[in-house]
């Protein structure tokens, strides 16, 4: 195999998701996932959280693979 | 890489031999959890620099949407995959998308409404090598991966790209770069892979057709500006003419001219545009 080098082109997933109870969907919904579920998702990614910020409306992650 | 969370959707954004797709199975589960359901999923990607170093599910597109269509709900009946072609061989914009009945109401009231909002995905590659050099850490430099970032977010420039975000970067050993912005409730985001040879970077960032027009430019270009590439790839989520028009403006001055322009659209998740720019000295 070709000697490779670290791949930059990205994989991009965007989900959506509804609610029946408004008072999730709302509020926060999706920022309810508590940082071990986050965890557990990024794992099964081979990522690894370095930087986080939030604001009123959403949470951004720095990841590491 | 970067991971977004709002309320009611959430967009994971990975580079190197991460194995993106099996994070679905689990953020259903969790969000089930939560009481909210899956109702809408879109995965793309541009073309590999390294196809074969791709672990499953990741070795081809064919398998990447079977593996997708095999974790989603039934719920999510309207489906398509497609592989937006260029005029270059290895720029090609892959791109599957899946709703479910909740959705197509709403887009077929309004099939050919101009999207409110939209994403524009940025993908470079042949950097300018003195500005990719940029990402590197000096050899010896104790800083962390954060102070290290914030210095190459300042010394480069992309600060300034939207002077209105807050920005959440990272600088890794011995280079590389991440970064974030948040700015009210719209993200942007910036990866950088400066090793010569094969070196990318990527600006996303997110945008409405009531901005502005300048602004999506403006923005487009200082990010441009920033990698000075030899080629580009676009991609928006919209069926706005004007928005994908203002996107060829943008690179003109900057010397990149447009190659090719796919569109394609998407049952009960909209349209995509797909172009490529070189730089015009070619």
């Amino acid at each position: 195999m070709a000697v490779s080098g670290f791949e930059g082109f990205e994989k991009r997933l965007e989900l959506h998701f509804f609610g029946d109870d408004p008072v999730t969907v709302d509020k926060m919904g999706l920022r309810l996932l508590d940082f071990e579920s986050l965890e557990h998702v990024l794992h099964a990614v081979q990522c690894t959280v370095v930087s986080a910020v939030g604001n009123h409306f959403f949470d951004a992650y720095v990841l590491s693979e | 890489s970067s991971l977004f969370v709002y309320p009611t959707k959430i967009i994971i954004k990975t580079c190197g031999t991460t194995q993106l797709l099996k994070s679905i199975r689990p953020l259903i589960h969790f969000a089930n959890n939560l009481g909210l359901t899956l109702c809408g999923c879109r995965y793309t990607r541009g073309s590999f620099i390294f196809p074969k170093s791709q672990p499953f599910p990741h070795t081809n597109f064919k398998e990447e949407v079977i593996y997708v269509e095999e974790n989603l709900p039934n719920n999510l009946c309207y489906r398509k995959a497609s592989v937006m072609p260029s005029k270059l061989p290895s720029y090609s914009w892959h791109v599957f998308t899946a709703s479910d009945q909740t959705q197509l109401p709403y887009f077929a009231l309004k099939p050919h409404s101009p999207d409110v909002t939209f994403t524009v995905e940025v993908c470079m590659t042949e950097l300018d090598r003195l500005l990719a050099r940029k990402f590197y850490k000096k050899a010896g430099d104790s800083k962390t991966g954060d102070s290290a970032g914030k210095e190459m977010t300042e010394l480069t420039g992309i600060d300034n790209i939207n002077p209105g975000a807050f920005i959440c970067d990272f600088a890794f050993d011995p280079c590389g770069y991440s970064m974030n912005g948040i700015d009210g409730d719209r993200y942007s985001t910036v990866h950088v892979t400066p090793e010569d040879g094969y070196s990318y970077a990527s600006f996303e960032c997110v945008g409405s057709i009531y901005d502005d027009q300048d602004d999506i430019v403006e923005t487009l270009k200082k990010a441009v500006q920033v990698f000075k590439p030899a080629t580009v790839s676009v991609s928006t989520t919209s069926n706005s003419h004007e928005v994908w028009t203002r996107v060829a403006h943008a690179m003109e001055p900057l010397g990149l001219k447009c190659r090719s322009c796919a569109m394609d659209e998407f049952p009960a998740a909209g349209t995509i545009v797909f172009q490529t720019f070189t730089a015009a000295r070619r």
